[in-house]
């Protein structure tokens, strides 16, 4: 038997490195 | 027992090998390595809390030896300075161009993820909060 396997599926902001600037004020 | 394994082996997302399926905003289905500039914008676009950001690569500082870069971002328009450390084979999003890498030998060896080498004056695609009233 063969069982189908589940396709992992990302969300696209997980591709996207979170750079957050720091505020200055 | 203790775990002696060697930490010096780290290993990137598993969405970065060719093949991933990513989803968009908007439901839609692609592949990692197909993804372009705009499927970005219009996801962040729908996205009620993250907004893309200019990120200018300012300074790239890595060595083979420690398979390390750290690597200097001037961030959206107050241009804050971010320093992110990075293995050399870590692809970021050049707007307009696509994956990019401080070692796209090591990416496309170790992903099979066509890559450009990243260079200081590029452009890349980063997230912020998007400001909440």
């Amino acid at each position: 038997n063969v069982e189908p396997r589940s396709v992992p599926v990302f969300p696209w902001h997980s591709l996207v490195p979170f750079l957050a600037p720091t505020q200055s004020d | 027992a203790p775990s002696s394994a060697p930490s010096s082996a780290p290993s990137l997302p598993p969405y970065f090998i060719k093949g991933s399926i990513i989803q968009l905003a908007d439901g839609e289905l692609k592949r990692v390595e197909d993804l372009k500039t705009e499927d970005f914008i219009q996801s962040a676009e729908i996205s009620s809390e993250l907004k893309i950001d200019s990120s200018t690569v300012e300074r790239i500082d890595g060595s083979h030896t420690s398979n390390f870069a750290i690597v200097q971002f001037s961030v959206g328009e107050h241009r804050a300075q971010v320093s992110v450390e990075v293995l050399l084979e870590y692809p970021f999003f050049v707007f307009g161009q696509g994956w990019s890498s401080c070692c796209p030998d090591r990416t496309t060896q170790l992903l099979e993820l066509p890559c450009t080498k990243l260079s200081v004056g590029d452009v890349c695609i980063s997230l912020t909060l998007k400001n909440l009233r």
